[in-house]
C-alpha cells in the first residue's frame, strides 16, 4: 500500500518558499488501481516523486508497504526503489547512452530479478507488447516522443515491481498506442500490482477503481 | 504559406538509414489553420522541424513564404526563423538559465520586434493569458510539465510571427488549460497567422480548417 499522512512539500527557490503539497493525506491499498487528477501545477508529479522515494517530504509521512520511506537515506531509498517500484516519468528520463533494449534490461540488473538468463526474453516481450521491438537497437535521441514514452513504460514493468507509479503515461500517444498501454496497465493490476497514475485523459481516468483529485497541493476528493 | 514538395528525411544512425519522411507533399496556405495527425513515430515532429528550418530535408523542397529554406545555411535559417516563425516544441526546450519572463522576452530581442519599450508589457500580457504570470520569476526546472508547456506557447507567440508551428501544444494540460490554449491559437489564426500543429487530441484536431494525416512518413489524406 501507499500512504501519505499530512504530507507537505515546500520547494525553496529564489529566496521564496513554494508549498507544492499542503497536508496531503490518502491511502492506496495493495492491488488498487488509482488515478490522480488535477490541474497543471497542482502537485501530481510531486506526489509521484515522493511515493517513489525520489524526493522526501518537508513534513509528514510517506509509508509504502509499511516502510516510512521519507525517513530513509538517499542510498537506502534507491535500493528500496529497485526492488519495489517501477516509475514512468512524465518526461521519460531514458538513459541516453543505452539502447532501447539496454534501457529495459537495466532495471532487472539493478533488482537482480528475474534471473539473468530470462532478462533478454522478458525485455523483448515487453518491447513487443508496446510496439517497439523493431527499434530496440536505437538510442533515446533517435526516437519520437511517443516512442520514448512506450520504452519508458516497458522499462517500468521490467523487474516486475509490486508498485507501478505512472505520470501521464499516455500523454504523447495516439489513440491506438494509448489503448495498448491502458490494457497493459489493467493487466498488470489484474495480476495484483498496485498502480497509482496521473492523467489528464478522461478515458484513462475512467479505468481507475478510484479517483483522487488534487488542487493547489490538497486532495479535494477521494 | 508552407509547402513541402516530395520531401524525404532519412536519419542515419548506427549504420542503418531510417526514412522518417518518404515523399511528403502538401501546402498550407497563408492564414490557414491545419492539423497534422498520425500515429506515434509517423513523422510529425520531423515535419515541424523541417517546416521551421531546424533541420533540412535529405531530398525534396521545403518552401515557406516563397523561400526555399532547405537550401539556406544554418546561420541564414536561424535568422529567417527569428523573424518569421514561432515554434512550440513537443518537449518545450525552454532556456534553463533564464526565468519564465526572460524566456518569453528573448524571441522579441532576437527578432527586434516589438520595439524595446513594449516587450515587457507584451510578455506579461501573454503570461497572463496562459495563466503563468504569477510564476514569471521561476526557472524552467521549478515548473511542472504543463507549466513549462504554457510558457513555451507564450514564447512562440511573443515576437508576433507570421507562422506558428506547434507540436502537441496541449499534451500536458488539464481540460481548463487546454481550452485556454485552443482559444489562443484560434484567436491568433483569426488575426491572420498561419498555423500548423500536431495533436493526438480529437478536440484540438476538430478545430482545424483541414486535417493532414501522416502514416509511416507519407501523407495519406488531406
Ligand atoms: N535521429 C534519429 N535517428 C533515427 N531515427 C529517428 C531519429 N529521429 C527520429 N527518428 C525516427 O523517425 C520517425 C519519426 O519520428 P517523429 O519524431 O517525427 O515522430 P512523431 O510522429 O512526432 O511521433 P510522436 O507522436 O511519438 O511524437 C520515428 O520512427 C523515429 O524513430
Ligand atoms: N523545484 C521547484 N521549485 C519551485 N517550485 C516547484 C519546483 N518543482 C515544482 N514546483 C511547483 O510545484 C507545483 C507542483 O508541481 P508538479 O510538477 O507536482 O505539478 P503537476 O500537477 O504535475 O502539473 P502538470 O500537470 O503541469 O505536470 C507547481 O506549481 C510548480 O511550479
Ligand atoms: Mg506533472
Ligand atoms: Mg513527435
Amino acid at each position: 500500500s501507499i500512504e501519505f499522512r499530512d504530507v507537505w512539500k515546500i520547494y525553496r527557490g529564489n529566496g521564496i518558499d513554494y508549498p507544492a503539497l499542503r497536508g496531503v493525506g490518502f491511502v492506496v491499498e495493495k492491488g488498487e488501481f488509482v488515478a490522480l487528477q488535477g490541474p497543471s501545477g497542482s502537485g501530481k508529479t510531486t506526489v509521484i516523486y515522493l511515493a517513489g522515494g525520489l524526493d522526501t517530504p518537508t513534513r509528514g509521512e510517506v509509508i509504502v508497504n509499511g516502510e516510512n520511506i521519507g525517513r530513509l537515506s538517499e542510498g537506502k531509498r534507491a535500493k528500496w526503489r529497485r526492488r519495489n517500484v517501477g516509475i514512468v516519468f512524465q518526461f521519460f528520463h531514458l538513459v541516453p547512452t543505452l539502447t532501447v533494449l539496454e534501457n529495459v534490461i537495466l532495471p532487472m540488473e539493478l533488482a537482480g530479478y528475474p534471473p539473468k538468463e530470462k532478462r533478454l526474453e522478458r525485455a523483448e516481450e515487453l518491447l513487443e507488447i508496446v510496439g517497439m521491438k523493431d527499434k530496440e537497437e536505437k538510442f533515446p535521441n533517435q526516437l519520437s516522443g511517443g516512442e520514448q514514452q512506450r520504452v519508458a513504460i516497458a522499462r517500468a514493468l521490467a523487474a516486475d515491481p509490486h508498485i507501478i507509479l505512472a505520470d501521464e503515461p499516455t500523454a504523447n500517444l495516439d489513440t491506438r498506442n494509448k489503448l495498448k498501454i491502458i490494457d497493459l496497465l489493467i493487466e498488470a493490476n489484474r495480476l495484483g500490482k498496485t498502480i497509482l497514475y496521473t492523467t489528464h485523459d478522461p478515458q484513462l481516468a475512467s479505468k481507475a477503481d478510484r479517483l483522487l483529485k488534487i488542487i493547489d497541493g490538497r486532495i479535494v476528493s477521494d
